[in-house]
Order: C-alpha cells, then sequence, then structure tokens
C-alpha cells in the first residue's frame, strides 16, 4: 500500500497545470520526472534505495508470484528507457524472460522489440516453440552525439501472439551460443488458464 | 533509391529520389503523401505588450515562414519476415525510422531530433508534415482528449467571426491521440504517442509540432526560456507516429476511421514489458 500510495500521491502532482503542459521550470522539469521514477520503482521489484522508509517495491512482484503459484523469483528489471532502446538485462545477459501483460480486455497481437547487442537469439514461447524473430540495426546517426548509454546495437523483433485480455505470456529468450538450452524436442503443454 | 517500396499485404510506402516517403497505397487506394521535417523560427518580441511577446514555453507563436530541415536525406533499407524499416538521416539532428511489421495496416514513424542547433541565436520550432493530394477543402479533425473527434476549419471560429493575425499559431490545436483529414474518397490519420500541438495549414496537409528550442521568456510566468541547459547542448526527443490511410467509406470491411480506434487502443494502452534475468535458468527449469 505505501508503494501505490506514493506513485498516487506523484500522480497528484503531475496533474499540477505547469506538469501537465510543460510550463514548469527546467529544474522542476527534472524534480517530476525524478518523482515519477522513484513512484514506478517504489511499484516494481528491487526498488530496495529508492526511500530509506520503502523496504522493497513488490507489487508487481507478488501478483505474478501469486498468480502463477510458483516459488520462481520474479526479479523484474527496471526497462523504462527501453523507449531509447536500452534494457540492462537484455543487454548484459545471454538467458533472459520476456513477461508481457495485456492490460485490455480482449487479445491482442503486438510486436515486441527488446535491444540486445549482437545477432544471434532464439525466442522461444512457454511451450517451447520457437517464435519468428528478426534483428534490426538500431540507427546511431551521429556518434559523437549519441545519447544511449548502452551495449545494444541491435533490436530483437518478434510478434507476442494472441496475448490473453488482460493476462500475461511469457517468452524465454537465449543466445544462439546458448542453444544447448533451447529444448531440442518442443513439448506441448497444457493450455493455461487465462 | 528512386521508387523504393516497403510493405506488405495491407500497406505500401514509396520513396522518392530524394529518400523522402511520397506515395502510400493502402486497402485498394493509393495517394501521394510526401513527409518531411521543416521548423519556423521562433518569434522574438519584447514582452512589453501583449501583441509583442516572444514565442515560449506557453504561447506557440512562430515566424510565418517556414524552412526545411533538409533537400537530401541519406537512406538504408532493412527487410525480414517481421518488419521492413527506412533508416532516413535528414541532417545530424533530425533522423527517423520508418517501418511497416508484417501483420499490420498501419506505418510507423519513429522519429530523433535534437540536440535543436541554436547557434545562430535563432529559436526553433521543429514539425513533422505529411501533405497528400486529398482534397480536404481546410477541414480537419482532432481529438478530444481521446475520445470525441473535433471538426477543426482553417482561420475560422464556429461561434465568432475571426480575422487570425498569426496564420500559423492560430491554426494550431491539442492533439493527445490524433489529428485526420479526408476527402470523399481517401483518409489519413496520424496518431500520436504524445500530446502534441497539429494543423492543417493546406489542403491536404498535417503537421505536427515534435520539438522546440527557445531562446526568450514569453513572460507569462515561468521567467525563463524553453531552452534545457542542464547538459549543455539541449535535449534529444524521440517518439513515434502511426500513418494510417484508406479509403472513406467501405461496405465490406472495416472503415479506416474503425481501425484507426483499434490500433488507438492498443497503441495507448501497450503491453506492460517485464525482463528478467534467467542465467541461473535453463528453458526446462525456467517452463
Amino acid at each position: 500500500e505505501p508503494h501505490l500510495t506514493f506513485l498516487r500521491e506523484t500522480m497528484g502532482i503531475m496533474q499540477h497545470h505547469d506538469a501537465v503542459t510543460g510550463t514548469e521550470k527546467e529544474q522542476v522539469a527534472y524534480d517530476y520526472a525524478k518523482r515519477v521514477d522513484v513512484g514506478i520503482r517504489a511499484c516494481r521489484s528491487n526498488a530496495r534505495a529508492v526511500l530509506n522508509r520503502i523496504v522493497t517495491g513488490k507489487i508487481i512482484e507478488e501478483y505474478f508470484s501469486h498468480s502463477a503459484k510458483t516459488n520462481y523469483n520474479f526479479e523484474f528489471a527496471n526497462c523504462l528507457l527501453r523507449n531509447i532502446s536500452v534494457c540492462e538485462v537484455s543487454e548484459n545477459n545471454d538467458n533472459f524472460t520476456v513477461t508481457l501483460y495485456n492490460p485490455i480486455a480482449h487479445s491482442v497481437f503486438e510486436y515486441i522489440r527488446i535491444p540486445v547487442p549482437s545477432k544471434n537469439y532464439v525466442v522461444l514461447d512457454y511451450r517451447g516453440i520457437q517464435v519468428p524473430s528478426q534483428i534490426v540495426p538500431i540507427p546511431s546517426p551521429i556518434k559523437e552525439l549519441d545519447f544511449r548509454s548502452s551495449n545494444s546495437s541491435y533490436e530483437l523483433v518478434f510478434l507476442a501472439s494472441e496475448l490473453p485480455p488482460m493476462g500475461y505470456k511469457s517468452y524465454y529468450i537465449s543466445t544462439l551460443a546458448h542453444n544447448d538450452l533451447v529444448p531440442e524436442v518442443m513439448m506441448v503443454m497444457d493450455t493455461p488458464v487465462n | 533509391v528512386d521508387g523504393i517500396t516497403i510493405g506488405n499485404k495491407y500497406i505500401n510506402l514509396t520513396f522518392d529520389e530524394r529518400g523522402l516517403l511520397f506515395k502510400v497505397s493502402s486497402n485498394g487506394i493509393t495517394r501521394e503523401i510526401v513527409q518531411d521535417f521543416l521548423y519556423y523560427e521562433a518569434a522574438v518580441g519584447n514582452n512589453a505588450e501583449f501583441e509583442n511577446r516572444s514565442s515560449g514555453a506557453y504561447i506557440f507563436r512562430p515566424n510565418n515562414t517556414v524552412n526545411f530541415i533538409s533537400t537530401k536525406i541519406k537512406i538504408e533499407v532493412f527487410r525480414g519476415p517481421l518488419v521492413e524499416e527506412v533508416h532516413q538521416i535528414f541532417n545530424n539532428w533530425v533522423s527517423q525510422v520508418i517501418r511497416v511489421y508484417k501483420d499490420e495496416s498501419f506505418a510507423e514513424f519513429e522519429w530523433l531530433v535534437g540536440p535543436i542547433p541554436v547557434d545562430d541565436e535563432i529559436g526553433k520550432e521543429v514539425i513533422t508534415k505529411f501533405k497528400s493530394n486529398i482534397k480536404s477543402d481546410g477541414i480537419f479533425f482532432t481529438d478530444s482528449n481521446g475520445r470525441e473527434m473535433i471538426k477543426r476549419k482553417l482561420n475560422h471560429r464556429d461561434t465568432w467571426n475571426v480575422d487570425l493575425k498569426e496564420k500559423v499559431a492560430g491554426n494550431y490545436y491539442p492533439l493527445t491521440t490524433k489529428i485526420a483529414l479526408q476527402d470523399e474518397e481517401a483518409r489519413l490519420a496520424i496518431l500520436v504517442d504524445r500530446a502534441q500541438g497539429g494543423s492543417s495549414l493546406e489542403d491536404g496537409s498535417l503537421e505536427i509540432m515534435v520539438h522546440r528550442r527557445l531562446l526568450h521568456d514569453d513572460a507569462f510566468g515561468v521567467d525563463e526560456a524553453l531552452n534545457e541547459k542542464a547538459y549543455g547542448k539541449g535535449l534529444i526527443a524521440r517518439g513515434h507516429h502511426y500513418l494510417l490511410f484508406g479509403p472513406t467509406r467501405s461496405k465490406s470491411s472495416p472503415t479506416t476511421q474503425a481501425k484507426e480506434r483499434f490500433i488507438q487502443l492498443q497503441k495507448f494502452l501497450p503491453s506492460w514489458v517485464f525482463l528478467s534475468d534467467a542465467s541461473k535458468y535453463s528453458f526446462y527449469e525456467w517452463k
């Protein structure tokens, strides 16, 4: 509850007309951005250093752990910079998972873009079936002005199909160098209850 | 590069010898649609009177002439099974990726603008412009917080006789999700990924402001110019526009307007993406 309340209070501040229109002073704009970032991290996992009085953000993590009825430790990463093709998890790990939560009340198809440092990746869905994917270079028009602090030179694109309404779907992604982790026989599991 | 086309079974985009988008085909109709980046020079005033304020954080007040960013665009084309992309470089502070996914009926424009140079001590307000041969007759539509579309008419107000002294600023309207225009046959809509300003200053054209860097305060209260100085060289902005094009009316399939509503919903309520380190887990363990 305190995690949510921090984000609620921040969103309240964001209703100020200067925040809505962007007519705040520059330093205030940075303060707003900082508050939103702290609020979001408070509601995510691994928010240990956010505020001393808030121990760890557990909201989403607890939802998934409870919903999946598993002891798997969902350590969701803070990838708020994915919109500028930066993500610490996908750039620094050979194996990682992508979990997509669909907030819409009908199923959707969505193309997902994940920043990665090399070209060879395999995307598996939750059943172990390989999902078609494509690597596209991230344009870097001006090297000397490159604003991204990132190892990624490419984006991995794949189609997340039939994301269930207000439900989630997970994908396992690994580099081809680690394809010994890719199952040789694709076993089809029971369809999970949405 | 003349005649390069990217697309799928729903929509195709063709680029001309300058590297600019110049033709779009979708749902059985084809129209010229040229997309380019331009900028307005910001007006400078002494702020002593209301009529003489500078363009600033509160007011968009450009000089009425518009300048081209570039006349020769460097492009690269990338094709694959899921997405086809054209990477455009306009100059060393404006670039763009135009992409069409295999199963989507719209084109995505991912623009990257900044840091806007102000070495010439002129504030600049950068726009993206889509110019088509759709006969819109001065009529265009902007959304009302993503809900009702509101009909706008160039140099016109519904409830009084208006005489606009500033033809650009006086015709700009807020967009939170969409701007569109149409004639009897074709309809063009652009979805935006954030609140922006937009207008249609000529028949068939849509323009949307993407970034500004100004050097003067407008004396409405903020008391500083809209010129981010913290990093010493201005901000770089990156965002998306989604172009939808098709027949104005359709008897056999959903109308272009109906498709816009579905795509609007998906684009503004996208999936939440969570990534986890799985270094310690094989696929079977994770499963």
